[in-house]
């Protein structure tokens, strides 16, 4: 987690969002 | 272990110390994420974005998501008040903040806040100006930087048009607003470094 993009899970909200899932996480 | 999470983008800056920071981080995150979410169904329709490659569009969203949000929550910082609004509502002093460890970066985000607001940009203005703000083709990792600076180009044309037209007798506001830009990108570097230091162990 050196990139704060990432250290702050913003890729994945990004990723989802700009696909249009409104699905979660499921750790 | 820190007691406290100082941005207004949480509920609130205080941390309960019996959770963990992996509880800590998902709250935190819980509470950003429909602010991030706003951010990409803005950056969605801007005229051109969703042509750029799909790598390219999550590098920009990436790396303008948190100066994004400094332009569109300017309100909740009160020059004159000294306060913050958390995304709660309630409002701490910047007094309060600081001795919570908030220091340089929030200073630097009252000071900008206040200067963006004294634009008195209307709503048009301030959302291309936020589109602006997004589509910098000097980010780094873009696949196509050549098409992100068409697009930047375009807006910031377009930007110039509306300041002109809106405002003709105050021709200095455009290059205020460009000025605004590395500003933005020092705030987002002092962002990044809190950051940093803040990252949870998994």
């Amino acid at each position: 987690y050196s990139d704060p993009a990432s250290n702050l899970g913003l890729e994945d909200i990004i990723r989802k969002a700009l696909m249009g899932s409104v699905d979660d996480r499921q750790d | 272990n820190r007691m406290h999470l100082v941005c207004p983008m949480n509920t609130s800056p205080f941390v309960d110390p019996h959770k963990s920071g992996h509880a800590i981080w998902e709250e935190f995150s819980m509470s950003f994420t429909p602010a991030v979410r706003e951010v990409v169904e803005f950056a969605k329709r801007i005229p051109g974005f969703r042509e750029l490659s799909q790598h390219d569009q999550i590098s920009l969203l990436k790396a303008g998501t948190f100066e994004v949000l400094v332009v569109r929550f300017a309100s909740l910082f009160d020059v004159k008040e000294r306060t913050v609004t958390f995304l709660s509502g309630k409002k701490y002093s910047v007094e309060m903040l600081c001795s919570m460890g908030a220091g340089d970066l929030l200073n630097s985000m009252l000071d900008f806040s206040e200067k963006l607001r004294a634009l008195d940009l209307s709503e048009e203005e301030m959302s291309l100006f936020t589109a602006v703000v997004l589509v910098s083709a000097d980010r780094s990792g873009l696949e196509n930087s050549k098409s992100v600076e068409a697009l930047q180009e375009s807006l910031t044309r377009t930007l110039r048009s509306l300041i002109t037209q809106s405002h003709p007798n105050e021709s200095a506001i455009f290059t205020k607003l460009l000025l605004k830009l590395p500003e933005l990108r020092s705030l987002n570097n002092m962002h990044s470094e809190q950051l940093l230091a803040f990252k949870v162990q998994p």
